[in-house]
Formats: structure tokens, C-alpha cells, sequence
């Protein structure tokens, strides 16, 4: 067998910039979320030295650290729900039962040096107000259609669903301080508390921060 | 889209020299969202004494670029001039479409050249 062949100046250059993978061209056209926007407006050096709009907090800056989010990280990825396309259409709900989703992400651009801080579950339902409020409900999803989902992982109360539901699956979904997992699939049931119309889960996403230690250069050391 | 490189001696001192990196130019626009380009900078100029011992831009420079310039003052040619190097740095964040679609903002050190020095 042929050996692989060496990578081209290119790759190399996008190697060391932390990009394994030669870029493949153009993305699939969608639009940036706006917490994505704000991240790199508050994050981003130039622009807060350049732009009309001087930031105060240039100077307070640390290194490796999402303010924003409070927590370590350099690395901030916007992951869309995979499941979505594939999902079924939802059955006729029965009496006091609505539907669950699977969600799915596909992490497998994280890389395993990289260790995770925050890994937020964002969701979007469309519903008519329930007055009692609504119990977000987690598992795990297992592989397939009918092939049933886990243990419950999180549970948290939900009051409106004018703004996005978010949850935090570090230490749920997945051990703190260990590598993210290749995918994450789901199982996510949003129920009423009192006799309520069904909601409907309109978008899913991930909110993932990591950071790439290789990335972070440790403190300035005093001057000898 | 860069300063006029300064070339042989004597050339002016070491100093910070403009350079914009614009992402168009290296093909990488259609994947990184922003910024369009950034003020990567460079340096160039000689570290020949008394630049060496000034410290141009504000960094001092080392004790043994200092000598390095002494010595090749006093016989040229015998190991050369100082290095005119960054000295001080500071990162940008970039934000991309990965090969998955995702959206990333990745924090990179070490992308613009705020000061240079003799090393």
C-alpha cells in the first residue's frame, strides 16, 4: 500500500491554525445566529480598537475566556440540530400526550484535546401559553426508530416559551472534563403541567464551548 | 496590501511596517464570516547600533542583540545584525463555517504584530 501523501503547504498552514481539514470550499448558505455575532463583536481585538464603538472591556479582556458566557474557552461552535430533516411527522397527539423529538449533533469537528465548558441546549417551540407553566424533559436517544430512549438526564421547569428554553447537558449528557462525544442524540418532551395544548419544537440547537489548551498560551511569566 | 518593504542597508531602523491580511486575497472569504481581513502587520529595518539600543517601538531589546550589534560594529560581517522580530503581540477571533456547517469563533494568539524588536 501506498503511503498517504504529505500534506501540501496549504493543509499545513491550516494545521497549525488548529483547521485539520483542508476547507472544502463553499458552506451550505445559512444565516449566523446572533448570539454568534455578539460573541465575536465582544471577543474580537481589532474591531474593538478600529470600530466607532470603543469597548471598555479591551483592556479587561482575559485570555481564554468567553465573558459573555462566564467561562473558560476559545473555541465557541453554533452546532445545528441534524435530526430535524429526518424527523417524522408529529401523530395526532392522544389525551395528556405530547409528542418527544430526537434531536441530533454532530460533534465530530471537536477535537479531542479540546476540553468542554459549556455545552447549551437551545430550543424553540411554538406553542399557545400554558398557565401552569410547562417540565422540559432529556434522555438520551437511542440509535434508530422504536428503539426507545434512556434514563431521564435532566429535568427542568419551564415558564414561557416567549424566549428560547435553554439547558446545560455538561455533566448530563456528558462527564465534565472528558473529550466531547462524536454525536449527541436526544430524546426532548416538553409537557404542560395543567391540561394545555401540545407545543411544537420548531428549532434546536447547540451552543458548544471548548477549550483547545494548544491554543492558550499560559500567562506572561514576569521579567527576570 | 502591504508597506513598501524596506530592502539592504541602511534601510531605517526596526519598526512595525503596515500589512492587511485580506481573507479575499487567500481564498478563504467564502468560509470565514468575519472579519473580511485583519492588521496582521510585520517587521523590518536594521538592528544596527544605535537602533539596537533604542529599542524601536518601545521593546527593549535583548542583552544579546545589544552585543551582537557591538560586535558586528566592531568587525562587520562576524555573525551579522540582530534579528528585527516581533516583540509584542495580539490575537483576533475569527468566525467561520467549519466543514459540518457549523458556525465556530475560534480565538487565535499571536496575529498582529503590535511591536517589533531586535532579538
Amino acid at each position: 500500500t501506498r503511503a498517504p501523501a504529505p500534506p501540501g503547504p496549504a493543509a499545513a498552514l491550516l494545521q497549525a491554525l488548529g483547521l485539520p481539514d483542508v476547507h472544502r470550499g463553499a458552506p451550505t448558505p445559512r444565516s449566523v445566529p446572533p448570539v454568534m455575532w455578539r460573541l465575536f463583536r465582544h471577543r474580537d481585538p481589532q474591531e474593538a480598537r478600529v470600530g466607532p464603538r470603543r469597548m471598555p472591556q479591551e483592556t479587561t479582556l482575559r485570555p481564554c475566556h468567553v465573558e459573555e458566557l462566564g467561562v473558560a474557552g476559545n473555541i465557541v461552535r453554533h452546532i445545528p440540530d441534524r435530526g430535524a430533516p429526518t424527523r417524522l411527522p408529529e401523530p395526532a397527539w392522544a389525551a395528556g400526550q405530547c409528542p418527544e423529538w430526537t434531536v441530533v449533533f454532530d460533534l465530530s469537528a471537536v477535537e479531542p484535546a479540546e476540553r468542554p465548558s459549556r455545552a447549551r441546549l437551545e430550543l424553540r417551540f411554538a406553542a399557545v401559553e400554558a398557565p401552569a407553566g410547562w417540565e422540559l424533559s432529556i434522555r438520551q436517544a437511542a440509535e434508530g426508530q422504536g428503539a426507545g430512549a434512556g434514563p431521564v438526564l435532566l429535568r427542568q421547569a419551564v415558564h414561557t416559551l416567549g424566549t428560547p428554553v435553554r439547558a446545560e447537558l455538561l455533566g448530563a449528557a456528558w462527564s465534565r472534563n472528558t473529550s466531547a462525544p462524536r454525536s449527541v442524540r436526544l430524546a426532548v418532551a416538553l409537557r404542560p403541567r395543567a391540561p394545555a395544548a401540545c407545543a411544537h419544537l420548531a428549532e434546536a440547537s447547540l451552543l458548544l464551548v471548548t477549550l483547545d489548551p494548544r491554543l492558550c498560551h499560559p500567562l506572561a511569566r514576569p521579567r527576570r | 496590501e502591504a508597506e513598501p518593504a524596506v530592502s539592504g542597508s541602511p534601510g531605517g531602523a526596526c519598526r512595525t511596517r503596515r500589512l492587511y491580511v485580506s481573507f479575499r486575497e487567500v481564498g478563504w472569504h467564502r468560509w470565514v464570516i468575519a472579519p473580511r481581513g485583519f492588521l496582521a502587520n510585520y517587521c523590518q529595518g536594521q538592528c544596527a547600533l544605535p537602533a539596537t539600543l533604542s529599542g524601536p517601538g518601545g521593546s527593549p531589546p535583548l542583552n544579546h542583540a545589544v552585543l551582537r550589534a557591538l560586535m558586528h560594529a566592531a568587525a562587520p560581517g562576524a555573525g551579522g545584525l540582530p534579528c528585527c522580530v516581533p516583540a509584542r503581540l495580539s490575537p483576533i477571533s475569527v468566525l467561520f463555517f467549519d466543514n459540518s456547517d457549523n458556525v465556530v469563533l475560534r480565538h487565535y494568539e499571536d496575529m498582529v504584530v503590535d511591536e517589533c524588536g531586535c532579538r
